[in-house]
């Protein structure tokens, strides 16, 4: 997956 | 979450509160580069943009919530409060020359071209060389305080724990940032050979000074 733009990381 | 990527924003929490002790102890930012706090405080305002339209957890966003007082709070002792110990003769990196090649970086190479995504993207460029200008201040100097060395270090690794997460994620979730990665390679990169200075020098009670 491609992820959802690492945006659940800081 | 897991235990590299908890350990990783710890790291970078336990960095941005040294630095805030120092100077709130020592009523001094010497040898702190107000550059490079800067640089950090764009990079969290780009990066956080999403704080009100895209809900992750409690966690993530009282964290940037944490992140981004700090490092105003930061930027404010050395620009205003403790204006007078800042270092700004040794502190001479221009910062276009990072800001610059960073958006223009941000707009070519992005997973979206869409507004939100492209300061995402500028932040993670920007980061991962915020801290030249600290460490071109480190080498202008040839010291640094063991203070300022402690906060580097917790610095470095928090971007290291980061590509730890990252290889953990790849292989338990499938999960990978392309973007993410190879920027943060890049930062951490950046730390190495501080990292060596302080292993073989800081951790042995040593000042870090740099070889003539």
């Amino acid at each position: 997956i491609a992820a959802q733009f690492g945006k659940d990381e800081l | 979450m897991n235990v590299f990527r908890l350990s990783g924003d710890v790291a970078h929490l336990i960095a941005i509160i040294i630095l805030l002790l120092k100077i709130w102890t020592s009523r001094s930012c010497a040898g702190i580069s107000g550059k490079s706090q800067i640089l950090f405080a764009v990079t969290f305002v780009a990066r956080y943009l999403d704080l009100f339209t895209n809900y992750v957890s409690i966690y993530n966003s009282v964290m940037k919530i944490v992140y981004l007082l700090a490092s105003f709070g930061t930027v404010y002792l050395m620009y205003m409060k403790f204006k007078a110990t800042y270092d700004h003769n040794h502190d001479t990196f221009r910062l276009e020359f990072l800001i610059l090649p960073a958006i223009a970086l941000s707009l070519i190479i992005n997973h979206d071209f869409a507004v939100i995504e492209v300061f995402w993207t500028f932040s993670i460029y920007l980061e991962s060389v915020a801290i030249l200008p600290q460490l071109f201040m480190v080498s202008k100097t040839g010291e640094a305080e063991s203070i300022t060395s402690h906060y580097l270090f917790a610095l470095g690794s928090y971007r290291a724990l980061y590509i730890v997460n990252w290889i953990y994620r790849y292989y338990m979730e499938g999960f990978y940032d392309m973007i993410a990665t190879l920027a943060g390679i890049v930062q951490t990169v950046l730390y190495c050979d501080f990292f060596y200075l302080y292993i073989t020098k800081v951790l042995k009670g040593k000042k870090l000074q740099l070889p003539a």
